[in-house]
């Protein structure tokens, strides 16, 4: 049940380009998973990309890490490259390895394997056994992994220490974070592609999950369980823990801030007091399962802070939350926990709305740099300019619609058009001038049909 | 919502459910232009949060329809734009237009700066935790009046701000919960609903004799309507 992509890695919306080559590809119309069987068949291939428009492939004998190959953005492609190619780890002996690291354990230069200068021996590149320049190899199955005859003549050979998947990336926590090459259980059992739904079909689809990382077959955890994990490809074994090494102390590195009295982001570092949910529900203690049973446990989630009752998020949720006291509710959030300010540090202030700031502020108060007012040339652009009271110079904040809120710019972030900048008011708190309307009127909005109600029953 | 009663067909239909990864129900928001939805900055992760696999939901009274509901309509949300500073509210835009019916509508936004009369009726809608008040599976709806500032700050000890709108207190525990936050406090004005409050968090649910807090929505119309017009 395993699929013949297994042995690739995916790399989206690119594919390889050999710059001295014509831009005509040939490309083979076939399923994305013949074309990776028939590279698999290949000594030569390496790689291949796969165009999603044409449900065609290209297979190729590099690549990205190839000399004179360029990695080039195409929405229409997709890079599917041989996992022994492109890791930078071994699994098991590494025979099967074929990085490009060409330097001993002790820093010593690989010498090249078609080479018998400074030292003679055995092995002679053919094409399909990987004695590539003069890469560290493993031709012998020595178990302690690759190695080569290195350029100082005193030394004939030594190890590479190129290390296992499995050591290479250490676990943090729960390992939320992990994003190493490690693509087997803990019983040996080889993991599903996330990205396909067979064996066995799952929720954990990686488009929908951008933030999870959820690559090829990789062992991931996204769904905040004990360890990392993959769904195998033994029909079955639904899905199974992965054995990876945990970091020690030194290595382990907080990757979320801690608060106190506010929370940020989801609020995974979140390690204030507050112990009952937003409308006053008391939390249920972390080490207890009354009345909830419950898989957090204190000791299974060390790096949570799951101390007492406090409201916390030890699965990614959207804010901090807790286990209530009330057995007809399991969850709640804390959103009476206030979002820190992400703004940035204020170094101006304005007067009024602003509308005659002439100031050189040019962020954002998330921080953003501002896109210079000359680039939007539309008509939007002309009346702004007409209105504005000050010239709309360079990048610099300022208000030429007289909005409410402050001085404002367009942002060099694609995904903000326009935000405020980081200035205060110079006079504290801004007065709003709230009034009774004289005439309203609406057009469409707002209408409801309550004659439904009558026809509910 | 606690208290009030289940919402019926046609009520609310700008009473938007905002769904989780996982398809779950976890804030309120309001339809202000087909394919913009207005709710609370409180549920959102951060200002420019990646929201792939999230939707918003609308149409049906219920919390969880099933996938042959024809009047529910999800979509998904494409894009998150945080507000002024001060206002805790987001805009979501959808990753295309919902389909206007008598299910699903528009809500009319105020008058920039209008002050909503004292005594208005209004009402707050949502799926989210009835404290067993009934219905926990429909949306729900609970009526309510205007209260001006003034008389708001005398309870709430002058924490009241000019950006806030409040109800008036009620005898019996009725209000929002977890779950409605960043839904519409919808009020009646000349034949139409206008959208004058975002149900924001607060300490309690449907506390009785108390008022109840929102963010006042007509201080961000101009806010509301340049996003609108930039995205």
């Amino acid at each position: 049940h395993r699929s013949p992509l297994n042995d690739y890695q995916r790399s989206k919306g690119v594919e390889l380009v050999q710059p001295s080559q014509g831009a005509e590809k040939q490309e083979v119309d076939a399923e994305v998973h013949i074309c990776a069987k028939r590279c698999s068949s290949l000594g030569d291939c390496r790689s291949f990309d796969y165009n999603w428009k044409t449900l065609s492939c290209r297979l190729l004998p590099w690549t990205q890490k190839s000399e004179h190959i360029v990695l080039q953005r195409n929405v229409n492609y997709d890079l599917y490259e041989k996992k022994d190619y492109v890791r930078e780890c071994i699994i098991g002996n590494g025979d099967t390895y074929r990085g490009a690291v060409s330097k001993t354990e002790k820093g010593k230069t690989c010498q090249q394997w078609r080479m018998k200068f400074p030292h003679d021996h055995k092995y002679s590149p053919t094409p399909g056994n990987g004695l590539d320049e003069n890469y560290c190899r493993n031709p012998d199955s020595d178990p302690k992994g690759p190695w080569c005859y290195t350029t100082d003549k005193n030394t004939r050979h030594e190890q590479c220490g190129i290390k296992k998947c499995k050591d290479a990336v250490c676990l943090n926590c729960n390992g939320e974070d992990y994003r190493g090459f490690v693509d087997r259980t803990e019983s040996g059992k080889e993991c599903q592609r996330w990205d396909l739904q067979s064996p066995h079909s799952h929720p954990y689809k990686p488009e929908r999950y951008p933030d999870k990382s959820l690559d090829d077959n990789y062992c991931r955890n996204p769904d905040s369980s004990e360890r990392p994990w993959c769904y195998t490809t033994d029909p079955n074994v639904h899905r199974e823990y992965c054995q990876i090494t945990k970091c020690t102390e030194k290595q382990r590195q907080r990757n979320v801030e801690v608060t106190g009295s506010c929370f940020k982001e989801r609020g995974e570092g979140y390690r204030g007091k507050a112990n009952t949910t937003t409308s006053g529900i008391p939390c249920q203690r972390w080490d207890s399962q009354s009345p909830h049973q419950h898989r957090f446990l204190p000791d299974k989630y060390p790096c949570k802070g799951l101390d007492e009752n406090y409201c916390r998020n030890p699965d990614g949720s959207e804010a901090p939350w807790c286990f209530t006291t009330q057995p007809g509710m399991r969850v709640a959030y804390c959103f009476q926990i206030k979002r820190c300010p992400d703004d940035v540090e204020q170094t101006d202030c304005y007067y009024g709305n602003g509308e005659l700031y002439n100031g050189k502020v040019s962020k954002t108060r998330k921080g953003i740099t501002c896109r210079n007012w000359d680039e939007r040339m539309d008509q939007l652009q002309v009346s702004l300019e007409q209105s504005s009271l000050v010239p709309l110079e360079n990048n610099y904040c300022r208000n030429p619609d007289r909005d409410s809120h402050g001085p404002w710019c367009f942002t060099m972030d694609q995904n903000t058009q326009f935000d405020y900048c980081a200035i205060k008011p110079c006079d504290g708190e801004k007065l709003l001038t709230l009034e009774e309307a004289e005439k309203i009127e609406f057009d469409s909005c707002g209408k409801r049909n309550d004659r439904l109600s009558k026809l509910g029953r | 919502i606690v208290g009030g009663v289940a919402a019926q067909p046609g009520n609310s239909p700008w009473t938007v459910s905002l769904r989780n990864r996982e398809g779950k129900h976890f804030c309120g928001g309001s339809l202000v232009k087909d394919n913009w939805v207005i709710s609370t900055r409180q549920c959102f992760t951060s200002c420019d949060a990646d929201l792939t696999g999230y939707e918003a939901m609308m149409g049906s009274l219920f919390k969880n329809p099933g996938p042959n509901d024809p009047d529910a309509q999800s979509v998904p949300i494409s894009r998150i734009v945080c507000g002024p500073s001060d206002s805790g509210l987001v805009m979501l835009k959808l990753e295309k237009s919902v389909t206007l019916n008598s299910r699903v509508a528009v809500i009319c936004l105020p008058p920039e700066r209008y002050i909503v009369p004292d005594g208005t009726e209004c009402e707050i809608t949502g799926w989210g935790d009835t404290k067993g008040t009934g219905y926990p599976d429909v949306m729900k709806v609970a009526k309510f009046y205007v209260l001006n500032n003034g008389e708001c700050n005398v309870y709430h000890k002058g924490k009241v701000k000019d950006n806030d709108i409040c109800t008036r207190p009620m005898t019996v525990e009725i209000g929002a919960c977890e779950g409605d936050y960043g839904g519409p406090l919808s009020c009646l004005t000349l034949d139409c609903w206008v959208l004058e409050g975002v149900i924001i968090p607060a300490r309690g649910c449907g506390k009785r004799n108390q008022p109840a807090i929102f963010t006042r929505v007509s201080v961000y119309v101009d806010w509301i309507n340049k996003v609108m017009k930039m995205n």
